[in-house]
């Protein structure tokens, strides 16, 4: 299929071409009949004039458009969106025009990613945990036996 | 009942019809500005013919003549080319999703699910803080015991002191020098009471 | 934060009363005191 651009380019000529046809030179002399009657070839290079500058105005315009647009390349990217789509049939998503709901599913992405660091650091803060836990039941153990070593070097005295 | 275009507008940056308006009241004020070229040039030619019977007001009247015909030609065709653009260039197939909403299919998340989801985050944020203030006890409870074992081995040095002291006084054992030294004390007495008894 | 259960609950749930355990050792201390008091005592004696 024509690409867009293409597609673009060749509607606006048609138009162009079908507009100076529609006004064309017999329509021209017969609206200025009296004018024609003095002077033909006068009206004939008045004519043309108008024609070509109508068609370098039009097509000037068309540019500006596609340059301030930036049309020929959003047209090719959207070519490349639209057949990488060809293959699905049915309708595809569009804006509910409720924002909060739309904006909901492009948050969501941000979410998981942000929950599975929240897991990972979680899973590495109990990790950690376990090892401080390990030392702390193991100085619990050091002062319950040096509790112990003290009683019994009071009771030896006693 | 007017197609906003609004996934159009999100992908372009502009509506399709604004855009069209735009080229549209561009090439009519070519137009006319042509038109009115035109004219004027024809009435400076006519300058050049003084006897000529042609009024300025029949050339305005073959101009306005010409241009009506024009505007009407010009906006059946615009339209035709409005139509055609807005069908096949400036609009989204229905089966095309923007890549920029690639998220709403890859993550059709209902409300529910959305708030289940930010539950969970926020208790596991909520949990991460516990897990860190569990954590800072911890380390707090291991600065604790430091002190608290430095004392107690305090103490227990204290304790050695003690038997360090008796040790180098030779009473290795305290306990058995003590009983020794009780015994001892006892046969002195002993010995004291005979001796007290012989002198009688 | 409190309520939440966090992975080392159970061991910060039996953290001992330091405290109690460094007053104890005054009772060892104030108990040798004792000891060697009448330890004093009874070497005067058989001094």
């Amino acid at each position: 299929a024509p690409s867009r651009a293409q597609v673009f380019a060749t509607v606006v000529d048609t138009f162009l071409e079908k507009l100076v046809a529609a006004g064309s030179y017999q329509r021209f002399a017969s609206c200025y009949r009296c004018f024609y009657k003095l002077q033909p070839e006068m009206t004939r290079g008045i004519y043309d004039q108008f024609v070509s500058q109508l068609q370098a105005s039009i097509k000037e315009e068309i540019q500006e458009v596609k340059d301030e647009g930036n049309l020929e390349v959003l047209f090719n990217s959207l070519d490349k969106i639209a057949e990488e789509a060809q293959s699905r049939e049915e309708p595809a998503w569009r804006p509910s025009g409720i924002p909060e709901e739309d904006v909901r599913s492009a948050v969501v992405p941000y979410l998981l990613k942000h929950r599975s660091y929240l897991r990972k650091v979680l899973k590495e803060k109990e990790e950690e945990n376990g090892k401080v836990a390990e030392s702390v039941l193991a100085g619990r153990e050091r002062i319950a036996e040096l509790q112990q070593l003290i009683q019994a070097r009071k009771r030896a005295w006693q | 009942s007017v197609n906003p275009m609004a996934y159009e507008a999100q992908f372009f940056g502009f509506t399709p019809q604004t855009c069209m308006l735009r080229v549209y009241i561009a090439f009519q004020d070519y137009l006319f500005e042509m038109m009115l070229v035109v004219e004027s040039v024809i009435l400076k030619k006519l300058v050049g013919f003084p006897d000529c019977k042609i009024s300025p007001f029949q050339i305005r009247k073959s101009t306005e003549k010409f241009l009506l015909f024009m505007k009407d030609h010009f906006d059946k065709l615009f339209s035709k080319m409005e139509e055609v653009l807005l069908q096949l260039v400036l609009n989204i197939p229905e089966n095309v999703l923007l890549p920029e909403d690639k998220v709403q299919e890859q993550y059709p998340y209902s409300k529910e699910q959305f708030q289940a989801l930010q539950d969970e985050i926020r208790q596991l944020q909520q949990q991460y803080k516990a897990e860190a203030s569990a954590g800072q006890a911890l380390r707090a409870e291991l600065e604790e015991q430091k002190a608290v074992q430095a004392e107690l081995e305090k103490i227990l040095q204290w304790f050695d002191g003690l038997e360090n002291i008796c040790r180098e006084h030779g009473t290795g054992n305290f306990k058995e020098s003590f009983a020794f030294l009780t015994q001892n004390s006892k046969k002195l007495q002993d010995v004291l009471k005979e001796v007290e008894e012989k002198s009688k | 934060l409190g309520h939440l259960q966090t992975s080392q609950a159970q061991v910060l749930s039996t953290k001992p009363d330091y405290q109690k355990i460094l007053d104890d050792q005054g009772e060892v201390l104030s108990c040798m005191e004792l000891v060697l008091d009448e330890l004093q005592q009874a070497a005067k004696l058989l001094q």
